[in-house]
């Protein structure tokens, strides 16, 4: 099982380089073994440099190069690895609007990897889904699910409907 | 394997029997804050076995059991369905010949809880075998909690062998 | 400072309940004392309920409804004793259009108590400042204060320069 | 007192002086993922003088000077200039005469620290003295970090003490 960890590692490290460099255009991210002799019990240094700044303890990152950060690592395993369904619970509030772009853009090219469910409340992602459901408390405390849309003219009036609900 | 239909019933805010029909690809869950997107989420979490209340925001497991509003009364007993599709060769040997699967959860105010595979009375365990090398499962990336996507970059060195480990 | 404290919990109490009153459109919160024969040592508990919702555990609110819930008792704070400056660092980003709407009414209330400085990614929220900066990396690396506005048909264009830059 | 101006240099990813004026009621900072906008909250925390480099997201207080980029090197000091105005009447006995407040910070890369109060050399004593019944310090609701609104609910009971204490 240490091939097999170590394969996984450089495989999933591969991967993750790649994924990140989709998102922020450029940069290098990559997945260091701390103890190499030891690779079954070594803990694991994360390393992320955006475009164009210096490499660093991945703490200085902004929240939304962090978020992209965590992403690039998720994906990366799943494109590995897919994971029959994904829930992803508003991981797109700390984007500002261009990487919400490049995030539902990503998101489109996994759609044959695995299927995903995404709680959001930001219109972009929403246009980008084959399906809409709205959830509302028509009567307060009690929730019921509004309506299905299977395509994304309709985003704005789920999410408007569920509101006035 | 894809997840084709969740049915919640008396699970926090999901007081009547509500059911979702999933399609692959990508499906958005939208609506105003506190309506229920998130409790959605839990079911799911709840249903595949997990055992802490806390990660489901409760304080005791009792806290996923519909607890009342003005108008309605607290409910006796939570469940939830999770219906899988696709499963074909997918599953470990001894559920070979299944071509769906229905994980069902239920909890009463008791404390006694119910698992089931397919309406047949089952114990957690059972369930845990059933989903081990299907990538889902309580404890795998499946689910990714709001507020919680920086997680998985983990700030233990140590904690973050279980993104490889998944990966394998 | 017994009595100060009594006071002071007391007065913090009522407005919390009256700020989250005119967030929530209703409902109530409060904070208990865990020990009331040991005011100066006692733990204090957080109740909040939305409208129409039964009195809970704060952990089970949504994550919109504990930021607002977080925010009426900041402003609450604030009310009594205002500080001279305030930076609120994206607080805006759980929450949907409309409480977006309710949280920039009640910060426009706020103005003669505090001077804030609101970082924030929602073009509502820009559309309530007297004034707006804008940050740009134009230089990967090096951040620069891009452009000064004082009014608000202006906040969409800020946002946009800074990304182009 | 209100804020006024601040400056900063060689702080975080403002490599070059940085001006930013503040004028009464609602200030709004904007711009891309990454750009700084949480570096300018930090540098107003690390002025008021905070001491522990993990509350601005570095393992030690030299990761807050300017790190250098593919074009630039590093520098060897980060300072903080934040200048109070309409402080008449508001400050302990000792600093009464004063109209405006000027409170500056620099850090060098050799770990030396200095503080100064209207350009005078003083210890972060002095600073912690000048801002006691202010409302405005490290450890106030000041300021509120990106991520943590939360926290104010805190979930330890005693923790909570700290909003009624800052009130009174
Ligand atoms: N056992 C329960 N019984 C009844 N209602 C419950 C129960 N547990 C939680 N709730 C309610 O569910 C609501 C939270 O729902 P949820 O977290 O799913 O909201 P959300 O749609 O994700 O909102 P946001 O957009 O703010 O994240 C709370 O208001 C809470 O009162
Ligand atoms: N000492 C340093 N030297 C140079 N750059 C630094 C230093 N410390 C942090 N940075 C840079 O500052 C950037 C983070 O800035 P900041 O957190 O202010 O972004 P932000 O505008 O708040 O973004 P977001 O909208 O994603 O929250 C990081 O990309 C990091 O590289
Ligand atoms: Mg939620
Ligand atoms: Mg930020």
């Amino acid at each position: 099982t240490k091939q097999l960890f170590i394969d996984t590692f450089n495989t999933l490290n591969e991967t993750f380089n790649q994924v990140f460099k989709s998102f922020f255009g450029g940069g290098k991210a990559s997945l260091v073994l701390v103890d190499e002799n030891n690779p079954l019990e070594s803990g694991i240094e994360i390393v992320a440099q955006p475009t164009g700044k210096r490499l660093e303890n991945i703490d200085l990152l902004s929240g939304g190069e962090k978020a992209l950060t965590a992403i690039s690592l998720l994906f990366a395993s799943f494109l590995i690895k897919p994971t029959p369904f994904c829930m992803l619970d508003e991981i797109d509030a700390p984007l500002d609007e261009a990487n919400i772009g490049r995030f539902t853009n990503v998101l489109r090219t996994m759609v044959d990897k695995s299927q995903f469910i995404v709680i959001t409340h930001n219109k972009r992602t929403m246009e980008t889904a084959d399906a809409l459901y709205g959830v509302t408390m028509e009567e307060l405390g009690v929730s019921k699910i509004v309506s299905v849309r299977f395509n994304e003219d309709t985003a704005q009036r789920t999410e408007e409907e569920a509101m006035v609900a | 394997m894809r997840l084709s239909k969740l049915e919640i019933l008396g699970f926090k805010s999901f007081c009547d029997k509500t059911t979702i029909v999933f399609q692959p690809g990508i499906t958005a869950v939208v609506g105003p804050n506190g309506c229920g997107k998130s409790n959605i989420s839990d079911a799911i979490q709840w249903a595949l076995g997990e055992q802490s209340a806390k990660t489901l925001r409760g304080e005791k497991m009792e806290d996923v059991i519909f607890n009342g509003t003005d108008n309605r009364k607290p409910l006796g007993m939570a469940e939830v369905n999770i219906m899988l599709t696709d499963v074909d060769g997918q599953l470990p040997a001894g559920f070979g010949e299944y071509k769906e699967i229905q994980i069902t959860r239920r909890l009463y105010r008791s404390g006694e809880s119910e698992y089931y595979i397919n309406r047949i009375p089952c114990r957690l365990k059972d369930i845990r075998d059933l989903l081990i090398d299907s990538g889902i499962g309580a404890k795998t990336h499946t689910i990714i909690e709001q507020g919680k996507m920086d997680q998985i970059l983990s700030s233990k060195p140590t904690d973050r062998r279980v993104i490889i480990e998944e990966t394998a």
